[in-house]
């Protein structure tokens, strides 16, 4: 899976 | 998801359960500090404005309602309960916390990767949890005697965050687009701020002996 956002951490 | 990030998760989720334990079956919170709690909640609540409008997995949405949930439980426990409020250390927690919000609001205001109300409020929860441990740390500083739960609560936040960053150069080499400078650099000082404690920390259970800071 290649999306490379930080929008998905916690 | 990989596996440096699912133990991040899982290191900062054991953490909120071992200070909830703490609080919860022995109703003290001595050597917690509240004003640390405090900005964990205002951490919390500011980043997941998105909550009910982004969705990213069930996953997402549980860890991060677990999250807001615990850390507004925290702090009503140490200021509303009525027999954990009695043993809250109120004379050692004496950290001007608020003070801190300042300095983080105007630099998301200034250094952000876009300029909207919810982008600028995420990024000031990024540099808002770098330093919201400080309280924490400075409260351990001067009671020095450190009870098992509050020394496994910090080490496991601290370990939280060093898996996060192997969690940061994993994705660096395995996705494309993946360059983030704002949370690493808030990621690594945050992180740095725990050296001191794991060093002490190590030190304790290398020797099995009870941790102790230096004066």
């Amino acid at each position: 899976e290649r999306t490379g956002s930080s929008k998905d951490e916690l | 998801m990989n596996i440096f990030r699912l133990a991040g998760d899982m290191t900062h989720l054991a953490s909120v359960l071992v200070l909830l334990l703490k609080i919860h079956t022995i109703k003290s919170c001595a050597g917690i500090s509240l004003k640390t709690q405090e900005l964990f909640a205002i951490v919390f609540l500011t980043r997941y404005l998105d909550l009910f409008t982004n969705f990213i997995s069930i996953y997402n949405t549980i860890m991060k309602l677990i999250f807001l949930g615990s850390s507004f439980s925290i702090v009503w426990y140490i200021r509303r309960h009525r027999v954990v409020r009695r043993s809250y250390d109120k004379d050692q927690d004496t950290f001007r916390h608020f003070f801190l919000m300042w300095p983080c609001l105007i630099l998301a205001i200034f250094i952000n990767e876009k300029f909207t109300l919810k982008e600028v409020m995420w990024t000031f929860s990024i540099y808002l949890e770098a330093i919201a441990i400080l309280p924490q740390l400075v409260m351990l500083q001067r009671t020095r005697n450190i009870d098992n739960l509050t020394g496994q609560y910090i080490f496991l936040l601290g370990a939280y965050r060093a898996f996060y960053i192997l969690n940061w150069i994993y994705r660096y080499f395995t996705e494309e687009h993946y360059v983030h400078w704002i949370t690493w650099v808030a990621g690594v000082i945050q992180t740095l701020l725990y050296g001191d404690f794991f060093y002490y920390y190590f030190q304790s259970w290398k020797n099995n002996v009870k941790l102790e800071l230096p004066a």
